[in-house]
């Protein structure tokens, strides 16, 4: 099974055929390169028997499932576009995009509806798996703004008693999560929206992208956090779908906070597009009736 | 009235923790949904409205250089529109929300019909920028399409068949009669890389060619067609 090297003429991706993964994003000129694999899981939703639920308010992860075995994989390739699309599961798929010229890669993903008939809930997570010696210390945005810095099982201001290993190293996205090593590379994930995320092991970006449990969580609000495509909320039937992107980008300690920030400034402001028909230059005559 | 009042006082209210983080029951989701939906319906027809005013005076200015006679006459070179213009114009760009699960009722009619088709497009940030463009297109009038930017010049393009992933989408979108019908669902994406000066905007035309346009010289600047692997 070929080894596949695609390239937007500014970064260089290789994907395995065999396993049908990513291996490895590289910044040409910058002489930077680092493993790279996108991974889906998801953690089973604690029911709350003898122990809080999840639900609305609360994260509460009872064991999480992934997937090893190899999965298809589709690549389609031309001089402005290529995407690699990968489907883990029928209700988890990634189409990642390599735009001609592009310094970012774009990961679209596509979530739901969930898996239901097992009653368990799902919390549905992507992880980037990288070879960055980032240690137990990862960055999260402050509303869009000035990156704080997090430890895993710490708190700065008093000593935590860590009951929670994956919920209580939890933080809000709103725009970006990244992970770095002294003066070397820096991985970064600018998010679409505001998520959840953390970076559980030295390498590893975690971002929970879609969620559905049935039990309430006793924090006020009274209804299991469990949309669905039928509108009501205690039947069962397919959940919703939801499908949004993350943009990864590779880069050196003199380029990354320029970088991201400028990445972050285009995701949140994207160009508006408007369709019409033309009628100027340029354009088809109007048709034969 | 074209405003945006009703988005503002949408937003205001979703300054709510409820809101932003979704602690709420699911009436009062719902609620909040449809406060945005309508906000933003409404302030995109301001929007494009205003938008509308100038691409297409900025069209019937490049139809002028080019000699051609516009829909609305030959423009004085600073003409600005009439209302009565800005409100066809307005009522001739249409805005699509599920760009990213390829439906975009417009721009799938239009390709159908073997129409032109108007890209107008708006840069909200202070600097120039590139970003790629996914337009929703469906091939049976024809797959050769050209891409040209405002000054006429043809842009690199090519042309995309949408992934499973997505054809998944618009049948569950179906499903859900969230589409009313498949018409605006598009099996094929026409990509270009679009550059938009700060803070303003650009228009891009996307051509069809076909029958006679075909047999003659060849045509530069055709979409090139997509590679597909798979394992």
């Amino acid at each position: 099974q070929p080894l596949v090297q695609l390239s937007s003429g500014v970064i260089d991706v290789s994907v395995s055929a065999a396993t049908g993964r990513l291996l490895s994003l590289g910044r040409r000129g910058a002489n930077l390169a680092a493993d790279l694999n996108t991974e889906v899981f998801w953690y089973n939703s604690s029911d709350g028997q003898g122990h809080e639920a999840s639900g609305a308010y609360i994260f509460r992860p009872d064991g999480s499932i992934g997937i090893t075995a190899p999965i298809p994989i589709e690549i389609v390739e031309g001089p402005v576009l290529t995407e690699i699309r990968q489907e883990f599961r029928p209700w988890a798929k990634l189409t990642t995009r390599i735009w001609k010229g592009a310094e970012f890669l774009e990961v679209e993903w596509t979530a739901g509806p969930l898996p239901f008939k097992d009653g368990m809930g799902h919390e549905l997570v992507i992880r980037y798996e990288s070879n960055v010696t980032s240690g137990d210390e990862f960055y999260t945005d402050s509303n869009g703004r000035e990156m704080l810095k997090r430890k895993v099982n710490f708190r700065p201001t008093w000593n935590l008693d860590v009951k929670q290993p994956v919920a209580g190293n939890y933080y809000p996205l709103t725009a970006a999560i990244y992970i770095e090593e002294e003066a070397g590379r820096q991985l970064a994930v600018v998010t679409d929206r505001a998520q959840g995320g953390s970076s559980l092991k030295p390498g590893q970006v975690e971002i929970m992208v879609h969620r559905r449990v049935f039990h309430d969580d006793a924090r006020g609000v009274a209804e299991n956090l469990n949309e669905t495509m039928c509108g009501c909320t205690q039947c069962n039937c397919p959940g919703l779908v939801t499908r949004g992107s993350h943009y990864l980008t590779l880069q050196g300690p003199s380029t990354a906070a320029s970088y991201r920030r400028t990445l972050q400034q285009l995701v949140n402001d994207p160009l508006i597009l408007t369709f019409g028909k033309a009628s100027g230059a340029g354009a088809a005559q109007t048709l034969p009736s | 009235p074209m405003s945006t009042k009703r988005l503002e006082m949408a937003v205001a209210l979703l300054q709510h923790h409820d809101a932003i983080t979704g602690t709420a029951k699911q009436l009062v989701a719902d609620d909040y949904h449809l406060r945005l939906s309508k906000g933003m319906d409404e302030a995109g027809d301001a929007f494009r409205k205003e938008l509308a005013s100038l691409a297409f005076a900025e069209e019937a200015r490049s139809s002028q250089q080019a000699g051609l006679e516009h829909k609305w006459g030959l423009l004085q070179p600073n003409a600005t529109l009439q209302n009565e213009d800005v409100d066809h114009a307005g009522g001739r760009l249409g805005l699509c929300h599920l760009l990213n699960a390829s439906v975009c009722h417009p721009t799938v009619e239009m390709s159908r019909l073997g129409h032109s088709i108007l890209v107008a497009m708006y840069n909200p940030l202070g600097w120039p920028r590139t970003q790629g463009i996914r337009v929703p297109i469906d091939t049976n009038f024809t797959s050769n399409w050209t891409v040209t930017d405002a000054s006429g010049q043809v842009v690199e393009s090519q042309l995309l068949p949408v992934s499973n992933s997505t054809v998944d989408l618009q049948n569950i979108m179906l499903q859900a009669d969230i589409l009313g019908n498949l018409t605006a669902a598009a099996s094929y994406e026409l990509v270009f890389i679009a550059a938009a000066p700060p803070l303003g905007y650009t228009t891009y035309t996307l051509t069809p060619v076909w029958g006679a346009q075909l047999s003659g010289a060849p045509v530069t600047g055709l979409a090139a067609a997509s590679r597909s692997r798979s394992w």
